[in-house]
């Protein structure tokens, strides 16, 4: 290992999906993802959510890291 | 790092030594249980700054895409993978791609990794609180529009994500002295002028490096035009030289531009 500070660099991933039934059902889709549930992959990747908000569109989260 | 969550995409961005590829396989199953199904993957990075210290698999990118290909599923035929080159080797951009179809979007999206961050103002992401970095620093001015939700990192370090109706922007910095860094990620549409907001948001932190991968879909972007653009604008406004510039079409994901840039007073 080398002589290191903190790693800037982000990885960035991006996931799209698409609906397997009537697009007017779940319309929520993604954003019904329990928030335990999400802070289990956010485990897995080794971080958690500190802050948070959203909005009708979509949700944000600033991680730890 | 951030996380995004729309009804049918998710977008989550970690620096550090994190593990993001774990996230991809539970994110299916999530998915799964809504009745969604993954048609497109999109994964980037810039070089790390200390390579040696990531954990597998991102100690390689060939590791990576290896683990890539191996969590989605077969159905997501069109892939590649690909490192964009710079006029530094140590400055290439990564990019693995892999989609069900060809999923016209004419949304742009812009990563901007900036290091050598004027030291002057990389204090302001010191020992303060998030709300009062994101107005001395500037970031406020960027979409002055935008609602910002912001976290400053003890003992030094900031996150803040912006949202604007439907469209994201976050910014992430380091700004630690030898290893200085920051990021601006924001989605644009094609019809805007996104040198102005580069301009605005790199001006923040004034670096001596910067980078920017432009991706988007569809026919209505004219790289060639906008790349000029925003090569003029860094120039005029900030002093920034243009040292690389590439294009690479990614079957089924669209087209990514990387272009280098170095400050004219290195």
């Amino acid at each position: 290992v080398d002589v290191s500070g903190f790693e800037g660099f982000e990885k960035r991933l991006e996931l799209r999906f698409f609906r397997n039934q009537d697009p007017l059902e779940n319309s929520m889709g993604l954003r019904l993802i329990d928030f335990e549930s999400l802070e289990k992959v956010l485990q897995t990747v080794q971080c958690t959510v500190v802050s948070a908000i959203a909005n009708k569109s979509f949700d944000a989260y600033v991680l730890s890291e | 790092s951030s996380l995004f969550v729309y009804p049918t995409k998710i977008i989550i961005k970690t620096c550090g030594t994190t593990k993001l590829l774990k996230s991809i396989q539970p994110l299916i199953l999530l998915a799964q249980n809504l009745n969604l199904t993954l048609s497109a993957c999109r994964y980037t990075r810039g070089s790390f700054i200390f390579p040696k210290s990531q954990p597998f698999p991102h100690t390689s990118f060939e590791e990576e895409v290896v683990v890539l290909e191996e969590a989605i599923p077969l159905s997501l035929r069109h892939r590649k993978a690909s490192v964009l080159p710079s006029h530094e080797p140590s400055r290439a951009w990564h990019v693995f791609t892999a989609s069900v179809d060809f999923d016209s979007n004419s949304c742009v999206v812009v990563e901007v990794c900036m290091t050598e961050l004027d030291r002057f103002l990389s204090r302001s992401f010191f020992g303060r609180n998030g709300k009062v970095m994101t107005r001395e620093s500037g970031i406020d001015l960027i979409n002055a529009n935008a609602i910002v939700c912001d976290f400053a990192f003890d003992p030094c370090g900031y996150s803040m994500n912006s949202i604007d109706g439907d469209r994201y922007s976050t910014i992430h910095v380091t700004p630690e002295e030898g290893f200085s860094y920051a990021s601006f990620e924001c989605v644009a549409s094609v019809y805007e002028d996104i040198g102005e907001v580069l301009k605005r948001a790199i001006d923040v932190f004034q670096p001596g490096t910067v980078s920017i991968a432009t991706t988007y879909g569809g026919e209505e972007y004219n790289d060639e035009v906008m790349t000029k653009r925003v090569e003029s604008v860094l120039g005029k406004k900030l002093g920034l030289k243009c040292r690389s510039s590439c294009v690479e079409v990614f079957p089924g994901s669209g087209t990514v531009v990387y272009q280098s840039f170095t400050s004219c007073r290195k």
